[in-house]
């Protein structure tokens, strides 16, 4: 683990609200 | 071994010791995420930052979101009193973080909310100082860099008219402004080595 944007699952969540995909948080 | 993220972002520091090291990272996760996304949409509201190519835009936010929310949340550490109130709510003294393996990282940050905090941005100065610091064309893995530029640049000249406007007596705010950007990368760089040393643990 090298990049610690990556270990955080930054990108992913970047991209996703990048796109308008925002997932609701479950409850 | 208990597990302390004594990250202002997470909802829950002191993880209940009958989770697993996956679900308190997952916990984690979901704490930081709903202010990731309001720096995303924050970005979006940039004019000019929609145009930039979709990975530039993820290279900016992936390398500035950090930055962006130590200014959002300098207002989060309270120097007179020595304390940092997560987003939780509860407020933990100094000493309480440093027991809790906060040291270095923790000082820088205050030091930088004590600075950030006595140049006494308006509203607006500090929104558009958010912008100039996340259209940052040194990020490494820009594409179009050329583009990344004149972003940054306009929101600079911006910047500079603004700030210089509010307090034309003091010539020196803009620079003194501009000087916490490299606080902030030092900020950066240590607050990725904490995380590092996280996930390696």
């Amino acid at each position: 683990f090298s990049d610690p944007a990556s270990n955080l699952g930054l990108e992913d969540i970047i991209r996703k609200a990048l796109m308008g995909n925002l997932e609701e948080r479950p409850e | 071994k208990d597990i302390v993220l004594a990250c202002p972002m997470n909802m829950f520091p002191q993880a209940e010791p009958s989770k697993t090291p996956q679900e308190i990272w997952e916990d984690f996760s979901l704490s930081f995420t709903p202010a990731v996304r309001e720096v995303v949409e924050f970005a979006k509201h940039i004019p000019g930052f929609s145009a930039l190519s979709e990975n530039d835009q993820v290279t900016l936010l992936k390398a500035g979101t950090f930055e962006v929310l130590m200014v959002r949340f300098a207002s989060l550490f309270n120097v007179k009193e020595q304390t940092v109130t997560f987003i939780s709510g509860t407020t933990y003294s100094l000493e309480a973080l440093k027991g809790m393996g906060m040291g270095g990282l923790l000082d820088t940050m205050f030091e930088f909310s004590e600075k950030l905090n006595s140049l006494e941005l308006t509203a607006e100065e500090l929104g558009l100082f958010t912008a100039v610091v996340l259209v940052s064309a040194d990020r490494s893995g820009i594409e179009n860099l050329n583009s990344v530029e004149l972003l940054q640049e306009s929101l600079i000249r911006v910047l500079r008219t603004l700030v210089s406007k509010s307090n034309p007596c003091d010539a020196s705010r803009f620079t003194k402004l501009l000087l916490k950007m490299s606080d902030l990368r030092t900020l950066n760089n240590m607050h990725s080595e904490k995380l590092l040393s996280f996930r390696i643990d």
